[in-house]
Order: structure tokens, then C-alpha cells, then sequence
């Protein structure tokens, strides 16, 4: 085992207990930048565990973060993991980032569907959804990127448990959901909200569920090009961008349009590398690669959002 | 433990409309047990979707038939997943 976090190991894929163990470590080792808040729990009993980058203040307005909602996208939680060491190691040193987190804080979830993501390890490598079970139906699980209160139940997700779009049985079924909804309701001051998926390449904005554009919707528009660019710059990797209905499928229920809808204007969600040759089992030798890139275009959303305080 | 011998993913890539809907259409085929991990968005985005191998031989027969061209981007996923397994094994023995 890593006996700190400089030891563990970014190139490679891991089970909860080490990415559990990983945040432990970071949060030791970095007190005064890094804690832990536990949101809630999975169906199953996990802990939702949370990493709060603050500097100091009182309830600052803040950036947040998830990756691994679909547990089989694994290169998601790997660069979640690269995210949060990066943030440590860079602050004090990039002037940019030091500067968002000197007013800023961040809150990155890495396992945001653990029970989803112990399966895949355990059970099933291709699982998406939750694990909880549905009453009437031998099928288990939630999609948890359609158990949002955003057009629920309207086109674009499956009313079917044994779907891998099912919506659930309500809007906020999941507790993995509602731990977030409460969690952001509750702090009230979130300006960004990104959430990253896998694959295909693509960074979106709502809306999802509704061809009405969003009010914000050119702001969001350049924003979206200004980050595809900055990522491109590292390695040529070539992103789409644009709404979710537009640039993908109708798809109700979505977390950023909820959170869009919420007040949260830098509502964005990405979809990590897509070489066209392994999809999900994404080599563990492009995680850096996929993290490093990713991070120029998240960069380029939360500087924007500190720059442009609403 | 569930396994995917014999797995395959395609990645599909309609030529017109027509076609796409030709596509949209077998997420409807429950027999045929898919999952799209790429759903079907426009004409100039692939589709990726991995097929039990039990239905692999009708859903090429199908798209063949529809002259939909295809190509087998995982030609054996649970390979691919014993790969992935043995990376994983053998980092955590690394010291």
C-alpha cells in the first residue's frame, strides 16, 4: 500500500478502498488545504465522501466536481484521483489556480456511485447504474444521470428498471443524488458544477431534456470552445461542444440541468477520451494522458468562473 | 462474476438518415440484449455497441442486410477485461 499519496499510483486503476484510502491520505497530509465531508450514503451503506479544497473564509462561492456517477467509466474516478493531487501539488504554485482558491472553494467528489463502481470491480466490469433494487422488477439500478429533477420522466430516459437509461421510480430516488441535491441546496453558493463522463469526446452544456436554449447560452457557447482548445493544446485530442440535446440525444432528467436550473450557471459535463478502440476499458496507460488534458479545460472553466462572479 | 466471452463491440457508422433510424431502431430488439455504449446521436457519429455473443451472428446478419456498415472495434471484450484484471494485478504487486 502507498504509504503517502505521493506514493500512490495515478497510472494505474484501483478499487474504492484505495481511492477511500488515497482522499484519507491527502486530507492527512494536508490539513490546512484539504477535508473530507461525508454527504450521505449509497443505497448500500457507503460513505459519500467529498473532498472540500478550502483555504479558509465561510461558505465562499464554489466549483464543483464528480466523476464515476456511471461506475464503469473508470477512467473517470482514475483522473477524479489525478484531479485532487493536482490541486495540492499546483496550489501556491500555479498563480492561476492559487488565485481561484485564494476566494474559491472546490469540492470534488471522485466515487460519486460507489456501490455502482465496487460491482464493476467485483461483479460486473460493464455496470452503469446504481444498486439499488427495484420493487417489482428482477432488475437492479438507477441510471443516476436521469434521476434528476430536470424534465424528469420525459424523453430521453427509460421508464424500463431493466434499462441502462432507467429514470427510477422518482425524481431524487437515488441517494446518491439526493445527497448531492441537499448538499448543493444547502451551501447555496455554487457557481460551476462539472460533471465528467465517459467516452466520446465531447463537452456539453444544457440543456438536455429541452430545445430551449439556456438563457446563458453564447457565454457558455465560447466557454465551452475557449476549454475544447486548451485541452486540444496538450496532445490534439478533439472535442464536440455544445448543448446535450444538440450535440448527443434528447436526455431527460441530467444532473446539469438541474444544476443549471438551480442558479448554477457554469453547468457543464465532459466526456473523457474516446480512441476508438477500447470504449469503457480505456488502457490504464492513458489516464494521465486523458487526466492531464482534461485538467487545461477544467482549468479554463474555473478560472472563467472566478473571473466572471455572478 | 459475469463475464463477456465472446463480447464483441461494433462500432457502427450510419450513411443517411435512413440508416440512423435503422439503428435507433435495435435499441427496441430486447432479444438481441445490447448495450449501446455510444448511442445513436447523427449521421456523422459512430455507434458503439456491444453484443452478447449469442446475438452477434443475427445483429451483423441484420445490419448486412440493412447494408449498414460496421466494423468490430473489441473483438473479444473479456479478453480485453483479463488484460485489464492482470494490469491491475500486477501494479498493486509492484513496489
Amino acid at each position: 500500500e502507498p504509504r503517502n499519496s505521493d506514493s500512490f499510483d495515478f497510472a494505474n486503476y484501483h478499487p474504492i478502498n484505495e481511492i477511500y484510502a488515497f482522499q484519507d491520505m491527502l486530507v492527512a497530509e494536508n490539513p490546512n488545504l484539504v477535508s473530507k465531508i461525508v454527504i450521505g450514503q449509497s443505497y448500500q451503506g457507503r460513505d459519500l465522501n467529498v473532498l472540500k479544497f478550502s483555504t479558509g473564509g465561510t461558505n465562499r462561492p464554489a466549483i464543483w466536481i464528480d466523476t464515476g456517477i456511471h461506475s464503469r467509466e473508470w477512467v473517470t474516478q482514475a483522473s477524479g484521483t489525478w484531479f485532487a493531487k493536482k490541486i495540492v501539488t499546483e496550489y501556491g504554485r500555479d498563480p492561476a489556480l492559487t488565485a481561484i482558491l485564494d476566494k474559491m472553494d472546490i469540492f470534488l467528489e471522485i466515487v460519486t456511485n460507489p456501490d455502482g463502481y465496487y460491482y464493476t470491480h467485483n461483479s460486473n466490469r460493464m455496470w452503469r447504474k446504481t444498486r439499488k433494487p427495484n420493487s417489482g422488477s428482477n432488475c437492479v439500478g438507477v441510471d443516476p444521470n436521469r434521476n434528476w429533477d430536470a424534465g424528469f420522466g420525459g424523453p430521453g430516459a427509460s421508464g424500463n428498471p431493466c434499462s441502462e437509461t432507467y429514470r427510477g421510480p422518482r425524481a431524487h430516488s437515488e441517494s446518491e443524488v439526493k445527497s448531492i441535491v441537499d448538499f448543493v441546496k444547502s451551501h447555496r453558493n455554487f457557481k460551476a458544477f462539472i460533471s465528467i463522463h465517459s467516452y466520446s469526446q465531447m463537452l456539453l452544456y444544457p440543456y438536455g431534456y429541452t430545445r430551449t436554449p439556456v438563457k446563458d447560452q453564447a457565454e457558455l457557447h465560447s466557454l465551452a470552445k475557449k476549454a475544447i482548445t486548451d485541452l486540444a493544446s496538450l496532445y490534439g485530442t478533439r472535442y464536440r461542444y455544445g448543448s446535450i440535446i444538440n450535440t448527443i440525444y434528447q436526455a431527460s432528467g441530467g444532473t446539469i440541468d438541474w444544476t443549471y436550473n438551480q442558479g448554477i450557471k457554469y453547468s457543464y459535463t465532459f466526456e473523457l477520451r474516446d480512441t476508438g478502440r477500447y470504449g469503457f476499458v480505456l488502457p490504464a496507460n492513458q489516464i494521465i494522458p486523458t487526466a492531464k488534458e482534461t485538467w487545461l479545460a477544467l482549468m479554463a472553466i474555473m478560472d472563467h468562473t472566478f473571473k466572471n462572479p455572478y | 462474476k459475469e463475464t463477456f466471452e465472446g463480447h464483441q463491440v461494433l462500432r457502427i457508422v450510419a450513411k443517411d438518415e435512413g440508416q440512423l433510424s435503422l439503428i435507433k431502431a435495435l435499441e427496441d430488439m430486447s432479444e438481441f440484449e445490447l448495450d449501446f455504449w455510444r448511442g445513436v446521436t447523427d449521421v456523422s457519429t459512430p455507434v458503439d455497441i456491444r453484443v452478447p455473443f449469442h446475438s452477434l451472428q443475427s445483429v451483423k446478419i441484420h445490419l448486412e442486410g440493412q447494408d449498414i456498415e460496421y466494423s468490430v472495434m473489441i473483438e473479444d471484450l473479456q479478453a480485453m477485461l483479463d488484460k485489464e484484471q492482470e494490469e491491475m494485478v500486477s501494479a498493486a504487486r509492484r513496489p
